[in-house]
């Protein structure tokens, strides 16, 4: 698993060409909420329990 | 017929032709095909039938040869039912590609071959079953992290882990995780018996590869807008649960789901 096949994923999955160049500025102070935080976990929970198929 | 077989000592195979139509009829055009469509076919408790497509091929009716129909999935999920299990049965039909006169009795446009004994009369479809003793084939789980990998390693899972915050384009992006513990699959496999490589070559060598994945989540910051926000993605296939020993274009050797 390399840097570039979760930034090809990544991109894929947000439909971008690129990777966005954001300054320190624009996320410095930047809080996650609450629900996207729940989410986030709830997805974490989920993928290490359940198991898909591969290839 | 069956080889290389333990667990399947057991199992004995019956052919039933159901031969629905007598009618005769012509073959006319030169690129005539019928499709031929493998089903498996269950019964369930209540007495009725269930089928599941497992594989279905174009056929020249002007042409001879062996075609190959792929029933590894259902056979290997036929295997895992519980005891007491149903006999595995296989319904094959054959179809004419377009409906018209003699279409229903198209099963008789395709012949197949007569096994065994030579100069028998009726063809039946054969069901070569061959299994792999995973003790021996298959991927031996997590890699020792005690010992170093070599070129004889058996395919097995290699912890590692991956940095997003040492990653450039990753800075600001991506909120969380800074970073994770991922797995590979590394390591060599048994290769099949010279005589079963010969007869599939289309197979291509065995592989330890990832067969059972998970998903990723993430926090990113997208800006919409012109403010940014974080938001949770899910990157699918990132984690590697398991790796077993497989060929290309053959099924994974795991659990399935009904």
């Amino acid at each position: 698993l390399t840097g570039e096949q979760i930034l090809d994923s990544l991109l894929q999955q947000l439909h971008l060409r690129q990777a966005p160049v954001l300054d320190r500025a624009d996320v410095e102070g930047l809080a996650i909420p609450a629900h996207v935080r729940a989410q986030y976990l709830a997805l974490l929970q989920h993928s290490r329990r359940d198991r898909s198929r591969g290839k | 017929r069956f080889s290389l077989s333990q667990s399947f000592r057991e199992v004995v195979g019956k052919f039933l032709l159901s031969d629905a139509a007598l009618r005769r009829h012509g073959l006319s055009p030169r690129h005539a095909r019928a499709r031929v469509t493998i089903e498996w076919l269950r019964v369930r408790e209540d007495g009725s039938n269930r089928t599941s497509l497992i594989d279905s091929k174009l056929v020249s009716l002007h042409e001879s040869g062996w075609k190959t129909f792929d029933v590894t999935e259902a056979v290997t999920f036929w295997q895992q039912l519980g005891q007491p299990r149903q006999p595995l049965l296989l319904l094959v039909s054959v179809h004419r590609e377009h409906l018209g006169p003699g279409a229903s009795s198209a099963h008789k446009l395709v012949r197949f071959a007569p096994q065994g004994e030579p100069g028998g009369v009726q063809g039946e479809p054969q069901l070569e079953l061959h299994t792999l003793d995973l003790k021996d084939y298959g991927a031996q789980g997590n890699c020792d992290p005690e010992v170093p990998l070599t070129e004889g390693t058996r395919c097995c899972r290699q912890e590692m882990f991956v940095d997003l915050q040492g990653m450039k384009w990753a800075e600001n992006w991506i909120l969380e995780p800074p970073g994770f513990v991922a797995h590979e699959c590394v390591g060599s496999c048994r290769q099949l018996p010279e005589p079963l490589s010969f007869k599939w070559p289309f197979l291509g060598p065995r592989r330890c590869i990832a067969s059972e994945t998970a998903a990723l989540p993430m926090i990113v910051s997208i800006q919409e807008g012109g403010r940014t926000r974080p938001r949770v993605v899910s990157l699918p296939n990132m984690r590697v649960k398991q790796c077993s020993c497989a060929s290309d274009g053959a099924p994974v050797p795991s659990r399935l789901e009904p």
